[in-house]
Parts: C-alpha cells; structure tokens; sequence
C-alpha cells in the first residue's frame, strides 16, 4: 500500500458517499445515470468475487464489500425508492455498446484465461468505460448539480491517483500490470473535459455548464 | 521486471 493508491481509494469512497448523501439529502436522482450506476455494480460484482475465497488485508475486504454494498443500494435508491426522480429522458446511452466490447477484449486480452481471471479483467475494461453514461447525460442535460460535479471529481480523481500509485510501485516494487494500467489511463482521460470544467467553473463557484 | 497481476489492488 502507499499513500497514491490509499489517496485514491479515499478518494473513491468519498465520491460513493456523495452520491448517495446527495441521493438521500434530496430525495432525488435527478441529474445521475442510472445506466453508469448498472455499469459500476456489474465492475464491483465481477471483480470482487474473490473476496471469500482469496483474503488479502481487513482494508481489502471492507472495501470490497463497501463497493458493492453501495452500487446495490445506488441502484434500489434510484430504481425503486426514488423512482420518480429518476430521469429516463436523459440517461440514453446505449450501454450494450460498451459491454460488447469490453466483454470480447477480455476474452481475447487476458494474463490467464480462467473465469476469475476473465471476469476481473472484464471489470478492469468496464470500469474504464462505465462514466460514459454519465458523461452523456451531464452533456445532454447541459448542466450538473454542483454535489453531482464534486461526485464525478471524487470518481475521476480515484483512477488518476492509481496511476501514480501504478508508477510508485513500478519504480519501488518492480511491480506493474498493463491491463490495469492502461484501463486507468482511458478511463481517467475521459474525465478531462469534465476535469477543465470542474476547475475553471465549479471551483469558482459557478454552475457547471456546459458550453451548448 | 516481473508483469504481475494487480490483484492486491481494488
């Protein structure tokens, strides 16, 4: 462990626990993708399928079972319970578009292919691409709630410090693994545009709008 | 420089 990579897992429970104080705080949905909230249970459900059987720290598996605890509430609160916030007319983006892809190049770019293997990498590709949803719906609304904007920096914030996290340990561990690595570069390049617009504008307290 | 699997990691 070192300080990028527990930077970043903060970072990442931060950006959950915005999400659904905004959710619950509001009793409302309005403005998240329920599509990309699918997306991120699916990455955390076929990526931690190892938590029984392969025990790794207290940390790991507490976090583990965060991350899919909350995806699966997420998904009840914006489902179920708040319903009627959630946005359809806005949150479009074909996700079979992503998990096509992403479920052909895990089967066809592995380190070994055995199901648990598959199925992490699966998740390693997904998550790259799971905010694209989102992304779509904060374009098409033209707009993001400033609590929704702090929770898309928290989220992109996550994989950018794992990348520093992925150089420390190649430097200091000799240690690196390019699945990870660039599934964390694509993923965190697609917030850039976000990152610009979370800087210039929400920081400066202004609304984040998009340019139309 | 082994490529290992970053399974240690969320």
């Amino acid at each position: 462990m070192n300080v990028f990579r527990l930077a970043g897992d903060l970072s990442h429970l931060l950006a959950i626990i915005i999400l659904l104080l905004k959710i619950w705080k509001t009793r409302s949905c309005a403005g998240i993708s329920g599509r990309s909230q699918i997306l991120f249970a699916l990455v955390y459900t076929t990526r931690y399928l190892d938590l029984f059987t392969n025990f790794i720290s207290l940390y790991n598996s507490v976090m583990k079972v965060f991350f899919i605890s909350t995806s699966c509430a997420t998904i009840y609160l914006m489902y179920v319970k708040f319903k009627a916030t959630y946005d359809h007319n806005h949150d479009t983006f074909r996700i079979g578009f992503l998990l096509i892809p992403v479920t052909i190049l895990g089967l066809l770019i592995n380190h070994d292919f055995t199901p648990l293997e598959v199925l992490w990498t699966f998740s390693i590709y997904l998550e790259s691409v799971a905010i694209l949803p989102q992304l779509f719906m904060v374009s098409k609304t033209g707009d993001a709630e400033t609590i929704t904007s702090h929770y898309l920096f928290c989220l992109g914030l996550y994989r950018a410090l794992y990348i520093f996290n992925w150089i420390y340990r190649y430097y200091f561990e000799g240690f690196y693994d390019l699945i990870a690595i660039v599934a964390g570069v694509v993923q965190t390049v697609l917030y850039c545009d976000f990152f610009y617009l979370y800087v210039t504008r929400v920081i400066k307290g202004k609304a984040l709008k998009l340019p139309a | 420089l082994v490529e290992q699997k970053s399974k240690d990691e969320l």
